[in-house]
């Protein structure tokens, strides 16, 4: 089984920690 | 703190159901708190820091809030009250926010907000024709609320009802009118046998109502249409106390008397008083 580093960071998801999410919408 | 320790901070994310239960429960506090203006929903958790306290936890929020179209003194629940659309010229809160939680459990121990309209610019990209909010001491603006009032007042069979805040207008400019928004209260006099206003005092135990009316320029005169909401009484509570937190989203200001708090989880309003169109 070949390892890939560089590319297996690169195909997870980003999860960013702050601001959250816009319940309705933004102004 | 001894010398040379920081304090223990833990990483939050902004979407953490700790967070956002941290956040709800800082805009029902904020609701319960405001007299004036419109309640707000949360709408995005900006930024949380949480630090260890020798008694539990500090949480440290800025949320962002969107106003609803319940008034402050509504007793609608917040999950009932829809929010103010782009093309009826959205206003949003930004608060600062601080908790804390005890043996798990929040309390609000520190609230700052402000509120801002949205820019005319973004009105109007979503909506050419759609009237801004305008400012609350114009004259057309003022004309019309006393108008209004007159008229529901002089079709009430029971209390005169008094301006307690002016909460939103809008001038139209086809057909050229005018749509206001104002709170009123109940006071000792009938309304029908009200010779002198200044001598009606507002009622111990108070009844609030929340108004929306058109008044239209016609050729010779004017048409003013209104429709008014009263609530149910609310009890007798104590001021707040000088030492509480500091709350309040600042909304429009109004030459009228301060109503007194109101308990956040009043049961809905239970009579609607019209529409009186004059």
């Amino acid at each position: 089984k070949v390892a890939h580093p560089n590319t297996a960071a690169a195909a997870g998801p980003v999860v960013r920690p702050c601001p959250g999410r816009i319940r309705y919408f933004k102004i | 703190l001894p010398n040379g320790l920081s304090p223990a901070y833990r990483q939050l994310n902004c979407d953490d159901p700790e967070t956002e239960q941290a956040a709800l429960l800082a805009v029902d506090y904020i609701n319960s708190h405001i007299h004036q203006g419109y309640k707000h929903v949360l709408n995005q958790i900006d930024k949380v820091q949480v630090w260890a306290q020798p008694t539990g936890e500090s949480f440290k929020l800025e949320i962002d809030t969107l106003e609803t179209t319940c008034h402050a003194l509504d007793p609608t629940p917040l999950a009932n009250c829809s929010v103010r659309q782009l093309t009826q010229h959205a206003v949003e809160g930004d608060c600062d926010v601080r908790l804390l939680k005890q043996n798990g459990q929040f309390s609000v121990s520190f609230v700052k907000c402000k509120s801002s309209p949205d820019s005319a610019e973004d009105v109007r990209k979503v909506c050419l024709d759609c009237p801004l909010l305008a400012p609350l001491n114009d004259t057309r603006v003022v004309h019309a609320v006393e108008a209004a009032l007159a008229a529901f007042n002089a079709q009430n069979n029971g209390s005169y009802f008094q301006l307690v805040e002016i909460s939103r207008a809008q001038l139209v400019p086809l057909p050229v009118s005018v749509h206001v928004e104002f709170a009123v209260a109940a006071t000792d006099c009938v309304a029908k046998e009200v010779i002198d206003p200044a001598k009606c005092n507002l009622l111990a135990e108070k009844q609030y109502g929340f108004c929306k009316a058109t008044l239209t320029e016609k050729v010779g005169g004017e048409d003013v249409a209104v429709t008014c909401t009263v609530f149910q009484t609310q009890p007798v509570v104590p001021l707040p106390q000088p030492d509480g937190p500091d709350v309040g989203v600042p909304g429009p200001v109004a030459d009228a008397a301060t109503p007194e708090p109101s308990p956040a989880d009043l049961p809905v309003a239970s009579l609607v008083v019209g529409p009186v169109v004059v």
